[in-house]
């Protein structure tokens, strides 16, 4: 990416770990395309001598020394038509997370001109391990299980998977159980939260052994100027790459052009949509339209351009098959009053342009937020990395869109979801790794979400249900003081406590361990490194939540505990002052929160502070 | 079998850790589904999970299935379906 990694104080010149090359990060996704400028193999020695992976290579598929493996899977029926058995990508989507999670240094990169400067994944110097499960029609869960079942084995250091469907019990959830068997062996799996936000309780992907990632903004916003006759300027949000060479063109509203002979009148042909324009009428001009489309509509009736409305997506810009900009719906009624004024109203769409978005980082509308939808007192998602608007390496099979009519083959592109930031959060654990290559998956989890930025509960109404512990900080995320790790044996305790059974559990993990008064652990104590608890509204609860750090910091320290509380929340820790006198000695405290639902969510929190490290967890209270 | 193709459907039997030392999935695998399907089982196997955990991919009529998750050795079976990207 050319932007987000900077943006999060992440730069180039980074201190890296000698280490760095050996990380393999395994991609989970649509393929790649390996002959892209960003994973190139020059300076990369022989893959490292854990690796037991393959390249599942055809005559026109090959691994080298960055892309060290490639397999792909699609266990029922046939390939469809467009469509590559191979794990080359012809989609995109894999190639682009590929890329930001650990692409190598390309400068120059752009979008046909757009967003240019240093493309770069979290970590050029990592490897490459490529899972294709996902085709045009999704990624079967089948398929998705025996990804995880080769990428553990073949000695990955972090899975990254930007897919999901939707709630399932962690047990008939092909990517929870495959994130488990993950975590037993050392390797964190970090997820989309979704995209079906703002709504809540809709994030897709929660099990408490994987980090499931929200997106954000980060501070470059794309605007497009629509430049009018009479030399007003409107600022609008897409991605365009066309340049109309400042041209004016006629302008009409397509609530005035409807395709009579197909049987469409104003009242539809006012949205662009396929078929409903009369191209007489249209052809040449730019069109106003009352809906945010691809712009199959426009261009099927000869526009050159198209001017649409939305009310809906504020900080996120979209590629579409023609020239566009998307308009506030007061921008869009100022210029339907232009044409109905004007003898002869014309108009221009300018390339976008990148201005700075003074508000980022702010959770993206559509990520999904909590709560947890199945077990409500685990906070999800775990925290928030760049998934709007992010450039990265794309498919030479793919263009721009995907869709018809886009004939814009193109090596960087940009798009949007917790797809994108999902791979962000996978180069930062893959960044931790590269420190600590004995950590266990949730010592990482727990290092990304205690260092996290805190986010502004202001510009993010849901506060912690949008972007969890917060915005991610791969730097400090490496030296976070304390971690509260958790292990195979955590989790047993915590499905016991969630009415799993001993033989279940029995063969999820291959031994003894049986469900007892003594195991069965409640949700608030799961060695967490956030505190949720849930009540019904107008109610007042008390919890206890047992907690152990381990201290990966100074050798010699003492943390005191800095406990913010609002209003509607009492906290107590005991004991609020933990010493250490060696690395790896671990502390146990217990945290006593008190909730009164006057409102329908209220987090506090609680920071361990040696003055050198803040090891923060957010306090969320919410009304079931 | 007597079951039209159209109304078996791809289950994953999901059999939790993988077995210790020397493990033939596909023969173990193909074993189990015999119990429920009869002869041809192999048939209906459609992918063996075994180097990081136990289970297997069939296609598996609703009576099957049920039979399947009361099996000793099975944590769950549940229908193979498709996800999307984010």
């Amino acid at each position: 990416t050319t932007r987000s990694w900077n943006f999060m104080g992440f730069p180039l010149n980074v201190t890296r770990s000698t280490y760095e090359s050996d990380i393999i990060i395994g991609m989970l996704d649509s393929g790649i395309w390996p002959e892209s400028e960003s994973f190139n193999d020059k300076g990369f020695g022989p893959p490292p001598t854990k690796w037991k992976g393959i390249c599942q290579g055809s005559s026109n598929f090959t691994c080298n020394n960055k892309v060290i493996g490639a397999r792909y899977y699609h266990s029922e029926g046939e390939v469809g038509p467009g469509e590559i058995a191979s794990p080359r990508d012809s989609e995109g989507h894999g190639t682009h997370t590929a890329s930001t999670a650990a692409g190598d240094v390309v400068s120059h990169a752009s979008l046909l001109g757009v967003a240019s400067g240093t493309a770069r994944g979290g970590l050029p110097s990592a490897r490459i391990a490529v899972y294709k499960i996902c085709w045009s029609d999704g990624c079967s869960d089948a398929d998705i299980l025996a990804a995880f079942d080769d990428a553990i084995a073949d000695g990955v250091d972090v899975i990254s998977l930007s897919v999901g469907g939707w709630p399932l019990d962690y047990f008939q959830d092909s990517i929870a159980i495959g994130a488990f068997h993950s975590m037993k062996n050392g390797i964190l799996t970090s997820n989309s939260a979704g995209n079906s936000g703002p709504r809540s309780e809709s994030v897709l992907n929660f099990s408490p052994w994987a980090l499931s990632v929200a997106a954000s903004t980060i501070d470059r916003k794309f605007v497009s100027q629509v430049k009018l006759g009479n030399g007003a300027i409107y600022e609008g949000l897409s991605i365009n790459t066309f340049d109309l060479g400042n041209t004016m063109y006629p302008i009409i509203y397509g609530g005035e052009a409807p395709n009579q002979t197909a049987g469409y009148e104003g009242i539809s042909s006012r949205l662009c949509t396929s078929g409903s324009l009369n191209k007489t009428l249209v052809e040449g001009k730019i069109v106003l339209c009352d809906a945010a489309t691809i712009g199959s509509g426009a261009i099927a009736a000869g526009a050159v351009g198209s001017i649409m409305q939305n009310g809906f997506f504020k900080d996120l810009a979209s590629s579409y098959i023609l020239p566009a900009s998307v308009l506030r719906m007061s921008d869009g009624a100022d210029i339907l009053q232009y044409l109905n004024s004007a003898s002869e109203p014309t108009a221009t769409i300018l390339k976008s342009i990148e201005i700075k978005d003074e508000l980022a980082p702010a959770v993206v509308i559509f990520s999904s937020r909590g709560p947890n939808p199945l077990t409500r007192d685990i906070l999800k998602p775990d925290l928030t990395a760049p998934g709007v608007d992010i450039l990265a390496a794309w498919s030479g099979a793919s263009t721009v869109t995907g869709y018809e009519g886009d004939n814009r083959f193109v090596q960087y592109n940009i798009i949007s979801g917790t797809s994108m930031s999902c791979p962000h959060a996978s180069g930062a654990a893959a960044y931790v790794k590269s420190f600590h290559p004995t950590w266990s998956s949730d010592a990482i989890k727990s290092a990304l979400m205690t260092t996290a930025y805190p986010m502004n509960p202001d510009k993010n109404p849901d506060a912690e249900f949008a972007y969890g512990s917060g915005h991610i900080n791969p730097i400090k995320a490496t030296d976070p003081g304390l971690v509260y790790d958790a292990g195979e044996i955590d989790y047993v305790k915590f499905l016991c406590g969630q009415g799993y059974g001993t033989r279940q559990l029995q063969l999820v993990t291959g031994d003894q361990s049986a469900c007892s008064a003594e195991t069965n652990g409640t949700v608030w104590d799961l060695n967490y490194p956030s505190y949720t608890l849930s009540t019904k509204y107008g109610e007042s609860i008390t919890r206890t939540f047992q907690r152990t750090v381990t201290n990966v910091g100074s050798q010699i320290s003492t943390y005191k505990a800095i406990i913010n509380a609002p209003a509607g929340l009492k906290i107590q820790v005991q004991p609020s002052v933990l010493s250490f006198q060696s690395l790896g000695q671990k502390q146990s405290f217990v945290v006593t929160v008190e909730a009164t639902m006057i409102k329908t969510m209220i987090s506090g929190s609680l920071v361990w502070d040696d003055g050198l490290h803040q090891v923060r967890s957010p306090i969320v209270a919410h009304v079931t | 079998h007597g079951t039209p193709e159209t109304d078996r459907k791809t289950f994953i039997v999901y059999m939790g850790d993988r077995p210790k030392g020397d493990f033939s999935a596909t023969a173990f695998h193909t074993s189990m589904l015999q119990e429920v399907v009869g002869s041809g089982a192999s048939d209906f196997l459609v992918h063996s999970y075994h180097r990081s955990f136990n289970g297997f991919v069939a296609k598996l009529t609703e009576e099957e299935k049920q039979k399947l998750e009361g099996m000793e050795g099975v944590v769950s079976v549940f229908p193979s379906e498709k996800k999307k990207l984010h």
